[in-house]
């Protein structure tokens, strides 16, 4: 689940 | 460290704006619906309402807190449910129509072009319909949208650890603080208490037919990748596979 990790961790903007 | 303590109107206000906004499919549909365009643009959509279903995830007081794992097996078992409350509630003021995004509604006659698809489609409608009688009011919507992602899967973290152990109290913690906000906002609609809890089970009850048609969408769009008919990329194949996965 790459994507979704990816999406998981980054900070908000 | 603690959660903080939000009210249940506090907490109301907080998942209110952590609602995604409305996305569209962009795309031009005039020429004729086949089974492959139709699918295409659902998936085309689904792929991009799942990202900002994460970022809506985050978003909810408390999410962020548990660990990573649990986060992300919520999320792989719910996106379906989610998006089709999503879609229940953008469809309740259109009887006999889905609308799946501004710019993509479906007939039940456009949608029977896809094999398969007619039973779920006929299922969607009827949730819709339910909803529409209960007369569901916004601030109940995104209280039960928030606990389909946190009920969604009760088997989390397998090794019992302690942090595992308590990211688990956690979870359950937010589902009552979440059950709290939706008995706040059901009280406000002035019913008798013995409406009231009568209104909360109605509620509830729509939650195992969202599961149900949910698994249905699932296995069809299993199908639909097995047979070629729809290429998957992106979040909508991890989150597919990774719900095969949990399932079998």
């Amino acid at each position: 689940h790459t994507k979704l990790l990816q999406l998981l961790t980054t900070k908000p903007e | 460290p603690q959660l903080p303590v939000l009210t249940p109107e506090a907490l109301i206000a907080r998942i209110m704006e952590a609602e995604p906004p409305d996305i569209y499919l962009m795309r031009d549909m005039s020429g004729p619906m086949t089974e492959a365009t139709v699918m295409m643009s659902l998936t085309n959509l689904a792929d991009k309402e799942l990202v900002h279903m994460i970022t809506w995830a985050k978003k909810i007081p408390g999410f962020v807190d548990l660990n990573l794992l649990d986060q992300v097996h919520l999320l792989e078992c719910c996106w379906l449910e989610v998006l089709m409350m999503g879609l229940m509630w953008r469809s309740v003021d259109h009887p006999g129509k889905l609308i799946f995004s501004p710019d993509l509604s479906l007939s039940r006659e456009e949608g029977s072009c896809v094999q398969g698809f007619v039973e779920i489609y006929d299922m969607l409608i009827a949730a819709t319909s339910r909803v529409r009688e209960l007369k569901l009011q916004r601030e109940e919507y995104v209280c039960l949208k928030a606990m389909i992602l946190l009920n969604s899967n009760m088997c989390l973290s397998s090794s019992d650890g302690g942090e595992e152990l308590q990211s688990r109290s956690r979870l359950l913690r937010l589902l009552d603080a979440m059950t709290d906000a939706l008995v706040w906002a059901i009280a406000k609609s002035g019913l008798s208490f013995r409406q009231q809890y009568t209104r909360l089970a109605h509620l509830l009850m729509l939650l195992s037919h969202i599961r149900h048609v949910s698994n249905k969408g699932m296995d069809h769009l299993h199908c639909m990748k097995m047979k070629n008919m729809v290429p998957l990329y992106d979040l909508l194949l991890e989150m597919l596979d990774a719900h095969i996965m949990h399932s079998s």
